[in-house]
């Protein structure tokens, strides 16, 4: 009886009409679009939750500290990069009308060995992160190192991509050619696809 | 064409971690 009877998604409440056999619920929960949206900060220290619409009004009222810059092409400009620990930067992109969030995060996923990873997340569904890519470049010094890949959207968010290492990876040696004074400058590139 | 320059932010480094610690 179980598996033909259909059971409401349980964001109905919030919108979905869609019912499914018990074994396929939680796969639809997890990519519902219905789902709340949590806070897309990296590190796990706020615990917003709501809907897509509120996620600009949250960022702008609760981490006032995010800068914003327009353009399709852009320099984020870490500063303070030798800073010990596990730290962040992080800066939003607006272009096309919409806005993309650029996480730069240093981590020591092993000991001893800190790495930085780079990833863009788009303010918005996966279906419309789906329409753009993103490309960042470090340059300097006469060499190159560029990441090119589709922004994730905020309802996955960006610690999986970090955590499987799908996004731009370099350690700190590799990050020491392309600073300067201390400071490490990616090119971020959003286009259209 | 002039390659024009793309605009530049400076990024603070921010420690999203320590924002809870700093809260509790």
């Amino acid at each position: 009886v179980a598996q033909t009877v259909r059971f409401p998604c349980k964001y109905a409440s919030s919108g979905c009409e869609i019912t499914l056999p018990h074994q396929e619920k939680a796969a639809h929960e997890e990519s519902c679009e219905f789902r709340p949206y949590s806070c897309p900060c990296p590190g796990a220290s706020c615990k917003w939750q709501g809907s897509l619409a509120a996620i600009l009004p949250h960022l702008m009222h609760q981490h006032k500290s995010i800068t914003t810059l327009q353009g399709e092409d852009i320099v984020f400009l870490a500063t303070a990069i030798d800073l010990p620990g596990a730290v962040d930067w992080v800066m939003m992109q607006s272009c096309f009308d919409f806005h993309f969030m650029l996480v730069l995060e240093k981590q020591e996923k092993y000991s001893g060995h800190q790495q930085f990873f780079a990833a863009v997340q788009l303010i918005g569904t996966r279906k419309q992160a789906d329409g753009f890519a993103y490309r960042l470049e470090l340059s300097g010094h006469g060499r190159r190192l560029i990441w090119e890949a589709t922004p994730r959207s905020v309802h996955e968010g960006i610690a999986m991509a970090i955590m499987n290492n799908d996004c731009l990876v370099f350690d700190t040696s590799v990050a020491q050619l392309f600073a300067e004074n201390g400071n490490l400058g990616i090119n971020v590139t959003i286009s259209k696809c | 064409r002039t390659h024009r320059m793309p605009k530049e932010i400076r990024v603070e480094p921010h420690k999203f971690a320590a924002e809870l610690i700093h809260r509790l």
